[in-house]
């Protein structure tokens, strides 16, 4: 998961932890992740995980920070539909810089 | 074009749909007429028709079944609670195909601004079971995010209307449907003469099993060997190849076991101890006797975690990936926590997960060469772990000339 500030008081950042696991969920959920990561979302790298909420960004058309900021997690909230996102495979690469 | 056609489409344009049953959110005439409106969204810009059928069978049934559910109802999409996720719906095909679930813990209105709007979200999943997939343009009904009410008169946007004229043609002046369809999804040859091997095969004699047989209950390795379940049989297969080509009766090497054959099973990596699955109970032993206690008529499998009308496993397995433990019973699998004695929380998912495994799976297990098999028929097929998906969509092999030595 991302690199934690170790100063951070215990609450912060076990309560950013809880975010990133939630984030990948959802990511895992709605068709952002594939390979084995679609089984156990804990043990995505971390260049997984900035493609995946990248991939998303460009989905949702939010900008394309690759971190779970605010914004996107606020998308990430938003009442939905329960099916995938199902992107076309060529999509994934290329997504808008 | 921001539509995206999801791969699989309905190979006639009259369809049928049926109430399961109505959400007690709102009257049940206000329901059905919403979701005729919700149909007619679609069936104005295409040849489409919807015809309700009142009764269905496990035979024939209605292509698009609708239904309000809670939480976890038999699919491998549990709904979670009110908010986030609001329904979901498959794409056309077979069994679940085309059906449309709607979460009845939302508070589900027609005419308010309060609560969740029952015909945009039935109008977006019936895209779906028409065989469109989420579109990224805002405003489109295909959508992924609920946009709120819409006005009274809906028509469907631009990117949704070219979506699923493409699918099933344009609604031209002189009412003949052009429609492209895709390939025939019937069922290959291959899978024609299995269905007709199995039926032949259900109907061999149980008395004797021979080793080269085509279906098998259950497979799995135990310290090392693979035992091969049958009936009331089994065959153990060594590293060297076939123990004896005779089978074994199940009871004359598993004291007691009171069932006649066997769902699933697998060893425990807590303990080397075995478990054994058939119906809606399970038995664990401890080498070849029954754990201590444990009751001749088996515990239940909700004492694992799982639901109370679930009928059976079709297989267990530890995952060669992450060494976990598998539960997988039709279309759906759990992971199971061996410590625990529990499935993990946020299961039920879906085997699409494990891309071209084929449900209802016979067994599922990790051979010596530290790859992960899934069974069904008399075929076998390979699992790439890193890729989570089969080798070949076509079976790996033969069981039977693999390891039975056919």
């Amino acid at each position: 998961s991302q690199p934690v500030d170790s100063a951070q008081p215990r609450t912060q950042r076990s309560a950013g932890t809880n975010i990133q696991k939630k984030g990948m969920k959802y990511l895992m959920e709605f068709g952002y992740v594939n390979g084995p990561s679609l089984e156990m979302e804990n043990l995505m790298s971390e260049e997984a995980q900035v493609k995946a909420i990248r991939r998303f960004q460009a989905f949702a058309n939010l900008p394309l920070t690759g971190r779970l900021d605010h914004r996107t997690i606020e998308w990430m909230e938003k009442p939905r539909c329960g099916n995938k996102d199902t992107l076309p495979e060529d999509t994934w690469g290329n997504e808008r810089k | 074009k921001r539509y995206v056609i999801s791969g699989s489409q309905w190979e006639k344009t009259n369809l049928t749909f049926r109430f399961l049953n109505y959400s007690p959110d709102v009257k049940f005439t206000k329901i059905r007429t919403v979701i005729y409106e919700a149909f007619r969204v679609w069936s104005q810009v295409t040849h489409l028709t919807f015809t309700e059928i009142m009764f269905g069978s496990a035979k024939k049934d209605a292509d698009i079944r609708i239904m309000f559910a809670q939480k976890f109802h038999h699919d491998g999409y549990p709904f979670d609670g009110p908010g986030n996720i609001l329904a979901h719906a498959f794409f056309p095909g077979e069994n679940k195909g085309g059906d449309a679930h709607f979460d009845d813990d939302e508070n589900w209105t027609v005419d308010s601004d309060e609560g969740v709007n029952l015909f945009m979200v039935a109008a977006h999943e019936f895209g779906h079971a028409l065989g469109l997939s989420h579109s990224k343009t805002p405003g489109s009904l295909m959508y992924p995010w609920y946009a709120g009410k819409q006005s009274k008169y809906y028509t469907l946007p631009k990117d949704d209307v070219e979506g699923i004229q493409k699918l099933y043609g344009v609604k031209n002046s002189n009412n003949t449907p052009v429609i492209v369809l895709v390939p025939n999804h019937e069922g290959s040859k291959e899978d024609k003469d299995e269905k007709k091997e199995e039926e032949e095969d259900e109907n061999k004699d149980e008395g004797f099993v021979d080793n080269c047989t085509h279906k098998f209950d259950a497979i799995t390795r135990i310290r090392g060997d693979v035992y091969i379940f049958k009936g009331k049989y089994f065959w153990r297969w060594e590293s060297g190849g076939m123990k004896d080509s005779s089978p074994i009766l199940i009871t004359q090497f598993w004291y007691n076991y009171p069932e006649d054959s066997v769902d699933a099973v697998f060893e425990r990596k807590k303990g080397s101890k075995i478990m054994f699955f058939k119906g809606n109970k399970y038995w664990l032993y401890d080498a070849n006797h029954m754990e201590k206690a444990w009751p001749i008529e088996g515990r239940p499998l909700t004492e694992l975690g799982l639901p109370a009308d679930l009928k059976k496993i079709d297989a267990a397995f530890t995952w060669s990936y992450n060494k976990r433990t598998y539960l997988v019973s039709d279309d759906m699998y759990w992971k199971f926590d061996e410590n625990e004695n529990y499935v993990v929380y946020d299961y039920p998912r879906d085997m699409k997960i494990w891309q071209g495994v084929p449900t209802p799976l016979d067994a599922a297990f990790q051979f010596n060469d530290g790859k992960t098999y899934f069974i069904k028929g008399k075929h076998y097929w390979e699992f790439l772990d890193s890729q989570m998906r089969v080798k070949t969509k076509l079976p790996t092999g033969n069981i039977s000339e693999r390891w039975m030595q056919c």
